[in-house]
């Protein structure tokens, strides 16, 4: 499922 | 990180960093989107606040403020220091065709409804959308320079490497971004095109025109 995480990409 | 994730932001630097090189020695503009660089240095200012926020890594934090400076400088260099040689007639692309369905959409579709989070989300559908004032330019000139070519590849392979990153990603993860995924995959396809011409033409010597 689409978990949402710190954005760590650029 | 692995490997395609890595290779994706160096391709990404290099890109950023042909195009300085490439207006700093010929002291000229021409050919460049002015209204492509803006939009790029948007995005990066409406991504990156989280630089106030989130501490990722030192690398995640040196990218992202080399990524914004970058953009900055060459928003100058087109808009200042080098305004007389830009080519601002065949810049014609309308921004607000882009801006517009590109704000309302970061408000309809986003993670959370907070202002760094649209922004973010912003960002990312702004950056699928961003290199289209420039292949309208090109389109509209018929012609780029070669070394504007590299750029655009460099760009585009940026974008081609991120989607194999994500695919890693779900595979060992088990994570996906749907936002930027989705928006990635749409970026990716704008440069399609261009792939094909800069491989039949550019890689065998010759200059990238349209018939």
């Amino acid at each position: 499922h689409a978990l949402h995480v710190p954005h760590d990409e650029l | 990180m692995n490997v395609f994730r890595i290779l994706g932001d160096i391709s990404h630097l290099l890109a950023i960093i042909i195009l300085l090189v490439k207006i700093w020695k010929s002291k000229s503009c021409a050919g460049i989107s002015g209204k492509s660089q803006i939009l790029f240095a948007l995005v990066f200012t409406t991504r990156y606040l989280d630089l106030f926020t989130t501490f990722i890594s030192i690398y995640n934090t040196v990218m992202k403020v080399i990524f914004l400076l970058c953009a900055y400088i060459t928003v100058y260099m087109i808009y200042g220091k080098f305004r007389k040689t830009s080519d601002s007639e065949n810049d014609s692309f309308r921004l607000e065709f882009l801006l517009v369905p590109v704000t309302g959409l970061s408000f309809l579709e986003n993670h959370n409804f907070t202002a760094l989070e649209i922004l973010w989300t912003f960002s990312i559908y702004l950056e699928s959308v961003a290199i289209l004032p420039q292949l309208f330019m090109i389109s509209k000139t018929g012609e780029a320079e070669t070394i504007t070519t590299h750029y655009l590849f460099f760009l585009g392979l940026y974008r081609a490497l991120y989607i194999a990153n994500w695919i890693w990603r779900y595979h060992t993860e088990n994570f996906y971004d749907q936002i930027a995924v989705v928006s990635g995959v749409v970026q990716t396809i704008f440069y399609c095109d261009f792939f094909y011409l800069y491989v039949t033409k550019v890689l065998k010597g010759k200059k990238l025109s349209l018939p």
